[in-house]
């Protein structure tokens, strides 16, 4: 009779002997295969045990079992001369399995009646980081640091090192991979100390275009160069800096190359050494700054808002036509106008110029006419001047009545605005008289 | 006209010749929309207006035999609802507009008359000038005139006025009644007046270098005749008709 494997390993349980706690019956082999989840141990305490006692529990017994291996064979009662008693002490299993066999002869003394036993037991942590180096030159479990969780364990590195895809072992960390911040501080392994040994690590400056960046090297710079008939040469040791469309430079020497801008929003910097030689390494700040774009050009009969000595990356201009001109842009008339700096450093759209605006034909007036006083094709501040066609009507309110052509583009009196221009007619005076001289 | 002379031309631009059944009629210019005549011109006696298009309208001419070149301008006719005449006894309220279809441009031929300005007085004595197409005399004949005359007449005292009517009426019973709706014009010896042809148009007084509406020509006994004097609507007393008839069409 086995005890049938539950899917998933418990975090505790119990084992009792059949008919705990009645005494057990004769002829029994029972078997418990006990387990935990992996990364625990078995912490097995009996609460009862009373097993007919034998020498070596040779009749009755109760048998733990670790990978086939025999690790306690109880029998025997608490305070009982003979037998073997686990007594209080829990058991622990190596790793996260027990088996336990209970087993009991034909033979059953009469004059007592033993119960068998009750056994609790539960899933203890394992503290992986605390088991020894093997000594097979696998090495510790971790390289650097171990960190035991429950059921498991993490490994992780000091400063200056990354942990290796094994994820056992660390490595010295280049500190490389994509910066996009909009500045930032990059140095090579170890400086201003030299890399333990050969390393290839590479850097990327990568920031919204729009922006430039711009590499600023601090004094302390040493990578080896090599004397050659044409001059020091980045053979063996090099930083390269790599900026698009534009051939990679070499950088080696002692003499840091200072500030570098870029004029592009990334950069690349490859840094190799070999196994030989010496290199300190280098270290930059980089920075980044908006792309400039062109100073406008003026505008005839308007103005370019906000006057600036530079422009750049998302600024934006607007222009305004003086009083009496419109916006025009590709021979049409646009309300308003504004362009941004692109990231390109290019306007993204060109200036519009300024027309003068026109009132149009002014009205006619009817039994009269519109004579021009000033102005051309009835432009802005052009002067019109209204008449009726005397004798026959007089212009009602005056002799004359101007009116000017105004920025709003309506033509507009001086004198009263809103009057329009009539012409009314006179009355009850002929051209001609009779003429009496009769007397 | 009685007693006067043709007019050259552009002297009274305001004149109108009115034709309405074959009836020859006179009016006046007011507006660039409005003509001023006689409600008898365009209202029989038995009380039937005369329909827009039995009225021809003819303006800026002197000469009636010109009259075939000018065009005529179409019309709605507009009586004064209290004019009531049945037996040729009441021309009490004998006015009428003639509303045009389109305006008119003003030019030296037909210019606008004013009308009566509250300042406007109705002085006997005053000159007036009356004008029309009407019977006229040549030597001892009553013809029509085809050519537009005018005579100056005095403004005639009321009382004088009505004691001419008084004097008539006891001669012939079934002469009008004058009303305060009406005033004379001529002279007592006669031999100037307007006649039969003229109704409906102006008797204008001049005053500070215009010319306005002071009457409409009417109705008289006989025509130049000693001791009459020809009856004219009293247009100042209308004022407040014309200027709601205007503006309500």
């Amino acid at each position: 009779c086995l005890q049938r494997p539950s899917s998933e390993p418990l975090m505790h349980g119990e084992v009792q002997s059949p008919q705990y706690p009645q005494p057990y019956p004769p002829n029994l082999q029972e078997q418990w295969d006990l387990s935990v989840p992996e990364g625990y141990q078995i912490r097995l305490t009996f609460t009862h045990l009373d097993i007919e006692a034998s020498p070596g529990c040779y009749h009755d017994a109760l048998i733990v079992l670790y990978d086939g291996k025999v690790v306690g064979r109880f029998c025997g009662s608490e305070n009982s001369a003979d037998g073997h008693h686990p007594g209080h002490e829990p058991i622990i299993s190596p790793d996260n399995r027990f088996t336990l066999i209970f087993q009991s002869d034909k033979n059953n003394p009469e004059r007592h009646q033993n119960v068998g036993f009750s056994a609790q037991y539960q899933a203890i942590d394992v503290d992986e980081c605390s088991a020894p180096d093997p000594g097979d030159g696998s090495g510790p479990l971790c390289d650097q640091i171990c960190l035991n969780t429950l059921g498991s364990y993490l490994c992780s590195c000091h400063h200056g090192y990354e942990l290796r895809s094994d994820q056992r072992t660390c490595l010295l960390s280049c500190g490389g991979g994509i910066f996009d911040e909009p500045e930032g501080h990059l140095f090579s392994p170890g400086y201003p100390n030299p890399p333990p040994y050969a390393v290839s690590c590479q850097y990327i400056i990568s920031v919204e275009s729009g922006f430039t960046v711009s590499l600023n090297f601090s004094d302390l710079f040493y990578i080896e160069s090599v004397d050659t008939d044409e001059g020091p040469s980045c053979l063996h040791h090099w930083l390269e800096v790599t900026i698009p469309d534009k051939e990679p430079m070499k950088l080696c020497g002692t003499k840091s190359p200072g500030l570098i801008d870029t004029n592009s929003n990334t950069v690349k910097l490859d840094y190799h050494t070999d196994d030989e030689g010496m290199s300190n390494g280098w270290s930059l700040d980089y920075s980044t700054h908006r792309v400039r774009c062109p100073i406008p050009d003026k505008v005839a009969k308007g103005r370019v808002t906000p006057m600036l000595t530079e422009y750049f990356y998302r600024d934006y201009i607007f222009v305004r036509c003086n009083q009496g001109y419109k916006l025009m842009m590709d021979g049409h008339e646009i309300e308003s106008f504004s362009t941004m700096c692109q990231h390109n450093g290019q306007w993204h759209l060109t200036l519009p110029e300024c027309h003068i605006i026109d009132c149009g034909e002014p009205e006619p007036l009817l039994n009269g006419g519109v004579t021009f006083i000033s102005g051309v094709d009835n432009q802005y501040l052009s002067v019109v001047q209204y008449h009726c066609d005397e004798p026959f009507y007089y212009l009602l309110g005056g002799l004359n009545v101007s009116f000017i052509c105004e920025a709003d583009r309506q033509w507009r009196s001086n004198q009263d605005p809103l009057l329009r221009p009539t012409c009314l007619p006179v009355c009850g005076r002929p051209t001609k008289h009779l003429s009496s001289f009769q007397r | 006209i009685i007693g006067g002379d043709e007019a050259p031309e552009h002297t009274i631009p305001w004149q109108v010749l009115l034709n309405i059944d074959g009836g020859r009629g006179g009016g006046m210019v007011i507006a660039d929309r409005w003509i001023m005549t006689a409600a008898h011109n365009v209202k029989t006696h038995e009380g039937i207006i005369a329909s827009n298009d039995t009225v021809r309208i003819y303006m800026g001419l002197n000469d009636v035999k010109a009259l075939s070149v000018l065009p005529v301008y179409p019309a709605s006719v507009h009586v004064h609802p209290e004019y009531n005449n049945p037996n040729h006894a009441n021309y009490n309220n004998d006015i009428a507009l003639l509303k045009l279809q389109e305006p008119i441009t003003f030019q030296a031929s037909i210019m606008p008359l004013c009308l009566p300005a509250e300042s406007d007085t109705y002085v006997p004595d005053t000159m007036g000038l009356v004008s029309g197409f009407g019977v006229t005399d040549e030597g001892k004949r009553r013809i029509l005139a085809n050519k537009l005359k005018y005579v100056q007449l005095p403004l005639v005292e009321d009382e004088t006025c009505q004691n001419s009517v008084t004097s008539l009426k006891r001669k012939r019973a079934s002469i009008p009644i004058l009303t305060s709706n009406m005033f004379c014009a001529g002279i007592p010896e006669g031999g100037k007046d307007s006649c039969q042809g003229d109704s409906g148009s102006g008797y204008v007084l001049y005053d500070n270098g215009r010319f306005w509406a002071a009457g409409i020509v009417s109705w008289g006994v006989e025509c130049g005749k000693q001791g009459t004097y020809g009856v004219y609507t009293r247009v100042a007393n209308y004022l407040d008709w014309i200027k709601k008839t205007m503006q309500e069409n």
